[in-house]
């Protein structure tokens, strides 16, 4: 990725990271649609042999032979067996039966979380820079488990096997299912034993935000990731008949508008269909639209493919425009014709200008690339929102991370929109999703691995997490583009990654696989439950000892109230345990509680002990956190933040109150 | 349709094999035939579940469910890329 590394300060990690060694040891397994491996992204310039334990092999198919490997890329697989008992065979016209990846997807992901340094990167001139993933001196492993009709279950089990067979130390699922319990979701219950077996699993949150409860990849064992923006733009200014100019953002390079303005139409205008607001194939009538620019509505079709459907009816250009469902939130795309796409409130002018001028003309204004914009980062509209449905008591996303215009390697099957009327090929394309952010944390915990080998995956998700900030520099809190308001931790969990600090954490929560197995009997499961989890068919929660979530050694807070029926003045309280280890210098913490106002501000919170002295490295202390609230309406929401600090560490953990 | 075959997950308590076997995998296969003896296995599993993949009928979920050593026979799901 370009920007990305200056955004997250990695070129400040460079004294943290042991200079040789143990990061080119540490492999990233990732679970995608497979790998265009002839990619610079994948060079193995500078690497040693592949490491002695490694398992792992360069598997032969469809345009993909053994020798695509290499030292950077040390494995490559693919998983068909589920699709093709489901979906039939693999059409090997449309995509190889082979890891070979003809979709683009997970040579975007591969390269976002370990890929090699590219100079010189770009998406047709734009996002220019020197490209390089967040772990850049970890090795890669792909392994295809996705297909054009889709992941299946079965086939993403087989592939997390032999990821953790392999000797994968982080594996990257950037892919989701809908929200079902864990002993019925196969990335958890994969994800559960790469856990035992001390390997982190990253997976994407989803893309259905801005509504609430709208995760996947819950499971307390998996880092779960949101996506937020960079502070990079591709701004495209609509400029209308009377003057006035809006902004929108483009990734189109090619043949410019004409200087003079062109007529403008609303694709709902010049339509036989009653959906012709939307440009779907086949619905505009190309003599109304010919040589015009074009309005067309977002939703139901792809945004590339309504400039393509624009461009077939003879039209000039196209203004792609949100809806509510979008809001303010600009993605960016290589359209095929000049066409930007513009925000809500931008929209709504532009059809008020295009209802009340009987001549109405635009032009579109195309400004490259932009960066230091601000404020930055604003969590995605797409990203999904918690709370948590499946554990309330859990709070999720645990952060976010760059998935808004990301620069990364492409496949070479495919043009950068995807669709197969581009005839473009382009080395890097630039695509949105928590897709996108997932890697991005993937190649962070790499690099957190390779620093701190002894780390266990729960301990580096911790540093990840209590790390992450969730205020600007100014002290303002981090912006939902869906709102334009200060966003939550239901969206944004601990806040936004930070590596250099992540590195140096001071404390961490750490859990083991006792710890994982006590929380699922605080769930109430059936020893037939966990064993279909954790392979465990002879564990038994003990009938002696009472389980609670609240004494899971998360790094965040999540706290529940009932209210009372009948009482408005009745309170409520919650008490939480926590252990913090020592992975620092020596040194006395302190803590700190801030809630926010409004219903935040109705829960007392109170920390026992309020310091922690530590003498030791790896010295364990307990403290107690007890929530007391007042009675509140049911659906009642509120935040707060719980700060241990030595004067040099800050060791931060969200709150999130529900009232029901 | 209760002829249709779908991909399930088959969930084994490996503790259980019985001693007439020394592979889990051919305890699996065993397992499988003991309900239908044209239900194709796609994958065995013994890293991240103790278990199999294979096509089935709807009945003959139901009576690998019933089996000796089955845990839980999961219905395959289909996830998308984010």
């Amino acid at each position: 990725t370009t920007r990305t590394p200056e955004f997250l300060g990695l070129d400040k990690t460079e004294g943290l990271v042991p200079a040789s060694g143990t990061e080119t040891d540490v492999v990233v397994g990732v679970l995608d649609t497979g790998v265009w491996p002839e990619r610079s992204s994948f060079n193995d310039a500078g690497f040693g042999p592949v490491p002695a334990g490694w398992k792992g092999a360069c598997e032969q198919g469809t345009n993909f032979s053994t020798a695509a490997c290499n030292r950077k890329l040390i494995g490559a697989r693919f998983f068909c067996k589920g699709y093709e008992a489901s979906m039939g065979p693999v059409d090997e016209t449309k995509e190889s039966r082979s890891p070979r990846d003809d979709d683009g997807h997970g040579t975007h992901t591969s390269s976002t979380a370990a890929g090699s340094a590219v100079p010189s990167a770009s998406l047709l001139g734009y996002a220019a820079g020197n490209a390089r993933g967040m772990a850049v001196r970890a090795r890669l492993a792909v392994y295809k488990v996705c297909w054009g009709g889709g992941c299946f279950s079965s086939d993403i089990l087989a592939a997390m096997e032999r990821a953790v067979d392999d000797g994968c130390h982080v594996l990257s699922l950037s892919l989701g299912g809908g929200m079902s319990d864990y002993y019925r979701d196969s990335v958890a219950i994969g994800a559960f034993t790469a856990m035992e077996k001390g390997v982190l699993v990253s997976c994407s949150a989803g893309n259905a935000g801005p509504s609430s409860n709208t995760l996947s990849n819950v499971a307390p064992w998996i880092t779960t990731v949101g996506a937020g923006t960079l502070d990079r733009d591709f701004p495209a200014y609509v400029s209308l008949g009377n003057r006035k100019n809006y902004s929108g953002v483009s990734l189109y390079s090619g043949k410019p508008l004409p200087d003079s303005p062109l007529p403008f139409v609303y694709a709902g205008n010049v339509s036989n269909s009653t959906n012709g607001n939307l440009c779907m194939p086949g619905t505009l009538i190309p003599s109304l639209v010919a040589g015009k620019l074009v309005l067309c509505d977002r939703g139901i079709n792809a945004r590339v493919q309504k400039g393509y459907v624009v461009r077939e009816a003879g039209g000039a250009g196209m203004i792609l425009a949100n809806t509510a469902a979008n809001g303010e939130e600009l993605v960016a795309d290589a359209h095929l014709l000049p066409a930007t796409g513009v925000g809500e409130k931008a929209a709504s002018s532009i059809r008020s200008y295009m209802q009340s001028d009987p001549n109405p003309t635009a032009t579109i204004v195309f400004s490259g690339t932009k960066v230091n914009i601000q404020p930055s980062p604003v969590v995605a509209a797409f990203s999904s929102r918690g709370p948590n449905s499946i554990t309330p008591e859990i709070l999720k996303p645990d952060l976010i991370a760059p998935g808004v215009n990301i620069l990364a390697g492409w496949t070479g099957a495919v043009g950068p929109t995807g669709l197969t009327v581009d005839p473009r090929r382009v080395e890097f394309n630039i695509i949105s999703g928590t897709s996108m952010s997932c890697p991005h944390v993937s190649g962070l915990a790499a690099l957190l691995k390779g620093a701190h080998p002894d780390w266990s995956p729960a301990a580096i998700k911790s540093a990840l997490m209590t790390t992450a900030y969730d205020v600007y520099s100014g002290g303002d809190g981090i912006l939902d583009i869906a709102t334009g308001k200060p966003a939550s931790p239901f969206d944004y969990g601990a806040g936004h990654v930070d590596p250099p600090r992540a590195l140096d954490p001071g404390l961490v929560y750490d859990l083991t696989v006792e710890d994982y197995l006590d929380f699922l009997c605080a769930l109430n499961y059936t020893a037939l439950q966990i064993a279909s989890l954790s392979k465990r068919s002879d564990f038994k929660c003990s009938g002696e000892r009472t389980y609670a979530v609240s004494g899971f050694n998360y790094p965040s807070f999540s706290v529940a109230f009932t209210t009372a029926s009948g009482s408005s003045t009745a309170t409520t309280t919650v008490t939480h345990v926590r252990t913090v280890t020592n992975v620092g210098p020596v040194g006395t913490y302190k803590v700190s509680v801030m809630t926010s106002e409004g219903d935040g501000g109705a829960v007392k919170v109170v920390v026992d002990p309020s310091e922690l002295d530590f003498k030791t490295v790896g010295e364990k202390r307990s403290y107690k956190v007890t929530f007391t609230a007042g009675s509140m309406p049911s659906g009642s929401v509120g935040f707060g933040r719980l700060e241990w600090t030595d004067g040099k560490h800050v060791v931060a953990s969200p709150m999130a109150f529900t009232w029901t | 349709t209760n002829m249709i075959k779908k991909t399930y997950i088959i969930h084994m308590a490996k503790s259980q094999m019985p001693n007439t076997f020394v592979e889990h995998q051919h305890w699996y296969e065993a397992s499988l035939t003991s309900i239908s003896s044209s239900a194709e296995m796609l994958y065995t599993y013994d890293t991240v579940i103790h278990g199999f993949s294979a096509r089935l009928s709807p009945a003959e979920a139901k009576a690998l469910e019933e089996t000796p050593g089955v845990l839980a026979v999961l219905p395959e799901t289909r996830y998308e890329l984010h």
